[in-house]
């Protein structure tokens, strides 16, 4: 099945290239990224007081979710293109043509979402902290401590939501509401994955 | 169903990234 991922340079489908060949080219983009995640997650005041198994485990549930976050801006609503880590922007009908489907419209309905808030740096930085220990606690050893951290990464969102724009009440209600959503695309996300073996 | 981030070598980079082991270019 052709497959196409915006950390790939080029979208299998179009190269031609073997399997094993793709998946070079991915994780020449996918590691950096990751390790940029685990040292943002690092920095999380809080975090590493958890076990290593959780830290494992929520980094393992949660890397899809902060990436999507981070690489919102690759989404372009409003040209309806997707720019590869290699710079290149193809079309959302090409994308469509390379097994993209309901995860590529799905991606582009959050990353306008998202976009719509106009997230401070500040905001953005403590709601992908907040995202991250958002993500699912199966298998946690203390789910307690996940949720503990979780509740005071909100508190400090709120107050820094309220504060950046006063007059607008619901944009932290709206930017929580951007959880499920994340944790949706996670799910279409882990499906598309199990669709693509690497052996 | 197997594990979909055990696919892409997930638990593998981040255990390294979180004992600081950077230098590994084995994935």
């Amino acid at each position: 099945l052709p497959q196409a991922c915006p950390m790939n340079s080029h979208p299998a489908g179009r190269s031609g290239r073997s399997v094993q060949e793709i998946w070079e080219d991915f994780s020449l983009s996918f590691t950096p990224a990751v390790r940029e995640v685990v040292e943002f997650a690092k920095h999380i005041p809080g975090f590493q007081a958890l076990s290593q198994h959780d830290q494992v485990t929520l980094l393992k549930a949660g890397t899809f979710e902060v990436l999507m976050v981070r690489f919102a801006s690759l989404f372009n609503v409003k040209e309806q293109t997707v720019t590869f880590m290699s710079r290149t922007k193809y079309s959302l009908e090409e994308l469509w043509g390379m097994g993209m489907g309901d995860l590529l419209s799905s991606m582009f309905e959050f990353s306008e979402k998202l976009s719509a808030l106009q997230l401070s740096d500040e905001e953005l930085g403590l709601f992908t902290a907040v995202v991250l220990v958002s993500a699912d606690r199966s298998g946690m050893e203390d789910a307690a401590s996940v949720e503990q951290l979780q509740e005071t990464l909100i508190r400090a969102l709120r107050a820094l939501v309220q504060k950046t724009r006063p007059a607008e009440s619901s944009r932290f209600t709206k930017l929580l509401l951007k959880l499920p959503d994340l944790r949706t695309l996670n799910n279409l996300h882990s499906e598309k994955l199990l669709s693509f073996r690497i052996d | 169903f197997a594990d979909p981030a055990s696919n892409l070598g997930l638990e593998d980079i981040i255990r390294k990234a979180l004992m600081g082991n950077f230098d590994d270019k084995s994935e």
